[in-house]
């Protein structure tokens, strides 16, 4: 493998995205990009990751390889990242480490870091990435960041309920009860302060907080979301990045007994 | 009272 991104930062925002969901990862390195998916040890988030060779600003891989890294290690190595330096990974033919090359021709400074890989078995996780849902919602992922960051303060389950008036996120607390209705709107001056519904049907779920708090840690991936609801399915928190590719996290509901 | 239900609830191994 030998893929390279113009900018740094892009894997650093990856990474962490997700970093502290779950503790390792096996990145599937094919020809048509890297792919990846892990479980934390609940088994309530599921995290899927698509880096497609657009993300890079080249991108080879001749033969199907596994990556396995511990999150916490690569994330160290990639406090080195900026915006200023390209970032190339290497991996031999007969992989036990990861080569990161930085570089920055401007300031004619290169830094080179090797991280031991791990082989670690996981299930891999049939995932239908078209499946069908009740409701799709697009939103700006900073209005959905502070919507979680206000709410899970006031309980640890997290409701959202959809109907043709919009999207309500609301909790129930011992002391205290929160609820956020935002309704579809079209900001023409910022599209990514748009927020459409498309739906089926109304649906109204529950989530353990701690997890919605997780997931906005990705939000710096892209200034929307894609949020798909069912009532039998997990549900899917989506950050598309602009060269294609993204990370999702599928989160699996509560239910009354 | 809730139920935490997991993703292998709904996804099988491949």
């Amino acid at each position: 493998l030998e893929a390279k991104f113009d900018d740094s930062t892009i894997f650093k925002k990856i990474i962490d995205s997700f970093k502290d969901s779950v503790t390792q990862i096996n990145f599937v390195c094919s020809e048509s990009g890297i792919e990846a998916q892990a479980i934390d040890d609940s088994r309530v988030l599921l995290v899927t990751v698509s880096i497609p060779p657009s993300c890079f600003e080249s991108y080879r891989c001749d033969r199907p390889t596994t990556i396995g890294v511990y999150l916490a290690s690569l994330a160290k190595l990639l406090k080195s990242a900026n915006t200023n330096s390209s970032l190339t990974l290497y991996v031999a033919d007969k992989p036990d480490e990861l080569l990161l090359l930085f570089e920055e021709p401007k300031n004619q400074k290169s830094m080179e870091y090797k991280l031991k890989l791990v082989d670690i078995t996981a299930d891999m996780l049939e995932v239908d990435s078209d499946m069908k849902s009740d409701v799709t919602v697009e939103m700006s992922s900073v209005e959905f960041t502070k919507t979680v960051r206000d709410l899970t303060q006031l309980s640890d389950s997290f409701t959202v309920s959809v109907t043709k008036d919009g999207i309500v996120f609301s909790v129930q607390g011992d002391t205290a009860q929160g609820k956020v209705l935002l309704q579809p709107r079209e900001d023409l001056a910022d599209e990514s302060n748009n927020l459409s519904i498309s739906m089926s049907k109304t649906i109204d779920l529950s989530f353990a907080s701690k997890y919605l708090l997780d997931i906005i840690k990705a939000a710096s991936i892209s200034n929307k979301i894609f949020l798909k609801f069912s009532d039998d399915t997990p549900a899917l928190f989506e950050f598309k990045m602009e060269k294609g590719g993204g990370v999702g996290f599928y989160l699996a509901p509560k239910y009354d007994d | 009272e809730k139920t935490q239900f997991t993703i292998d609830d709904f996804f099988e191994i491949m």
